[in-house]
């Protein structure tokens, strides 16, 4: 029940972030 | 979660480390020794990081492949993990390389590193591009091929992700039927 799981929006957003 | 790397530096660690692998025809030489690793990555920012400084899919010259795998697994039949596993094809038409690829292979990667398929992420091994003069093709690699609750899961979850119409029907092939077919034709296993 620890499995790291990031959605495509969370994703989408570190692409954009500095 | 968050590893602490000082002030404004933290980077997202992903479930698994991944790494990417190259493949080049060469004819003259072995189907293994045209593939190479590139890289691996185990945070997200990595993930991007590497993502921007590749070719991008559309960009490959046909006869290339890039394939992502779980770290630990190499992306050929043979290994252990894929053995008795198969794969969910995507066979795309000529003209989706220009309209399509690039975006489909991308959700296929964000699929693969932010767990997309839950609890049955662990029967994923990687993900495979084809770049090729025929019609290009993505596929996603699981490693048993008789574990129906996973596969249709991952199935279902998958066509939903690359936002491909109801119409359209993907297939399950397992890899011992890919690797014994006589003919270009291989039955699928499952369909969504």
């Amino acid at each position: 029940g620890t499995r790291i799981i990031y959605d495509r929006k969370f994703l989408m957003e570190c692409r954009n972030s500095p | 979660r968050k590893l602490p790397l000082g002030e404004g530096l933290e980077k997202h660690p992903l479930e698994n480390r991944w790494a990417l692998w190259f493949f080049k025809n060469d004819r003259n030489r072995v189907w293994q020794d045209n593939l190479h690793l590139v890289t691996k990555f185990e945070t997200v920012e990595d993930f991007w990081a590497i993502h921007s400084h590749i070719k991008l899919a559309s960009k490959l010259s046909s006869g290339c492949d890039y394939a992502l795998f779980k770290d630990g697994i190499e992306p050929m039949w043979e290994d252990s993990r894929n053995k008795h596993g198969g794969r969910w094809l995507v066979s795309l038409a000529k003209q989706q390389r220009q309209s399509n690829l690039d975006r489909l292979w991308l959700e296929t990667l964000l699929c693969l590193i932010g767990e997309a398929f839950e609890e049955y992420s662990e029967e994923v091994c990687g993900a495979v591009l084809n770049v090729r003069t025929k019609g290009d093709k993505i596929a996603i690699w699981t490693s048993e091929a008789e574990n129906q609750p996973a596969v249709t899961f991952i199935g279902r979850v998958y066509k939903e992700r690359l936002g491909l119409s109801p119409k359209v029907i993907i297939g399950y092939q397992a890899h011992a039927d890919t690797a014994t077919k006589s003919n270009s034709f291989t039955k699928n296993k499952f369909v969504v």
